[in-house]
């Protein structure tokens, strides 16, 4: 049964599509099978992976509005070991048109749970949102990763997620867990040392260890349409990615 | 009559709301009375007012889905001539039931042409999506300004909102135009330099001539609750706000 884990928060530009891609190349380069599920109608994680949006035939829309089976929609990538299911724009219907069905938020569970699935691990890429995509996306995980700027804004968002966390839980996923990632963090500037100290403080545990700072290199590897695992394998965000890996492999080890 | 600019982008995390905010204190610091409204559930421009979003009393929500007049729910800012019609995080309702309203995408344009405003600018944050709160901005606007980093997702998002200008021009606002601003420009930055150079050759006159460079103290601005034009009136990210609102009222002259 795979381990499927939300990326998502509310707050925009925070690197939950780098970090889904990321995360995901590296635990693909350790030997595991790893499923990417595109979930923003911007399409993203989607065009990172060489993929034009609007053109995918197969997409996650089709999956959660046509009952489309996951195993069908599944794509290649150039990554051995990572697969996706690619998003279109066309999503941005499924925000609308889900909520008026019954039970709408077993959607996208109830499709993972019945695809005999081979991966080990299933990340969903969320948008900028707390629509019925990312409600979703929390209700089929087993674990939320939050990724934030330790900027005022981001740290303010934490807030409602955390609201969002606590209805999830009551209503139709009582085990969904969480865990906060720092993401383009610059060591040198006082904001983010100070909001990091404070979310440190604030969420103890709740925190991942591996923060990921920032390096140029993570903006250049969706263009050329690899993670940057394959394209600057010994960068430092390569590195960040692949510690943020392994302890979160070790996390799941332990529940 | 207030000339209604939106400032919009699908893209998270690129300065819609430090555009609003900082551009809006830049107008009333040249002597012009301004209305900010924050359209976007997370209320990250209600916030950076000092203000605290849930506990707002009337909000931008009562005026689009309970007929409050845009009047009765401006509230005071701490800086003159700017005022606000705060958001609170009920607006996600918004998202879900204005669409189920006949020519809902008039809501606010509706309300805005209501009220005897006293502004000469009115200033609309959107959220990070493309749903009905976004609509509705673009529908009452004369002007669209499309906050951008010079990155590559940042920069796959300007089709979408190209596409977007479309369909609004077509169904409900024929006279909306559009300017695009580059934002958290790093000028030593290789990818920043070449996406600028092709989003120049792309768009040409469609772009601002005034850039928006990375400056750390747009992000502690927030915290104090204050403008950048207040908080570090000589930092130069109010110097560029400043250049940009001229290079606004100069446009909005020749039109
Ligand atoms: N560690 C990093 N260092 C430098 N740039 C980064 C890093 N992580 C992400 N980026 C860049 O920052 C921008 C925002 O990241 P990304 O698009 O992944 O965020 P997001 O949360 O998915 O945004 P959205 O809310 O629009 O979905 C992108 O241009 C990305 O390439
Ligand atoms: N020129 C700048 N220099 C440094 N930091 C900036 C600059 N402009 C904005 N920021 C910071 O970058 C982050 C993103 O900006 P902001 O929240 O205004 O973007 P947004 O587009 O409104 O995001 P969202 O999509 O979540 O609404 C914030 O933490 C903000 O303080
Ligand atoms: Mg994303
Ligand atoms: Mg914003």
């Amino acid at each position: 049964m795979a381990y499927v884990i939300a990326i998502s928060n509310e707050k925009g530009g925070v690197a939950k599509t780098t970090t889904t891609y990321s995360l995901g190349a590296s635990l693909a380069e350790s030997g595991k099978k790893i499923l990417l599920i595109d979930l923003d109608p911007q399409g993203n994680l989607t065009l990172a992976n060489g993929i034009e949006p609007g053109k995918a035939v197969k997409t996650s829309h089709d999956v959660l509005l046509n009952g489309l089976s996951i195993t069908e929609a599944i794509a290649k990538t150039s990554t051995p070991g990572l697969e996706i299911v690619p998003a279109s724009p066309t999503l941005i219907e499924a925000e609308q048109n889900l909520p008026l069905r019954s039970n709408y938020a077993f959607t996208l569970n109830n499709a993972l749970r019945q695809g005999a699935l081979v991966h080990e691990y299933v990340l969903l890429d969320c948008p900028p949102s707390m629509g019925a995509l990312t409600y979703n996306a929390l209700t089929a995980a087993e674990l939320l990763i939050i990724p934030t700027q330790a900027e005022y804004f981001s740290a303010y968002a934490l807030r409602d997620m955390m609201t969002l966390i606590r209805r999830v839980r009551r209503d139709s996923n009582p085990r969904l867990a969480y865990r906060i990632l720092i993401t383009l963090l610059d060591q040198r500037n006082r904001t983010h040392k100070v909001i990091r100290e404070q979310l440190e403080q604030t969420f103890g545990s709740g925190l991942f260890q591996t923060v990921i700072e920032i390096d140029t290199r993570l903006r250049e590897s969706p263009i050329i349409g690899l993670p940057i695992t394959q394209y600057r394998p010994t960068s430092r965000g390569s590195q960040q990615y692949r510690v943020l890996a392994q302890e979160l492999i070790e996390y799941v080890q332990q529940q």
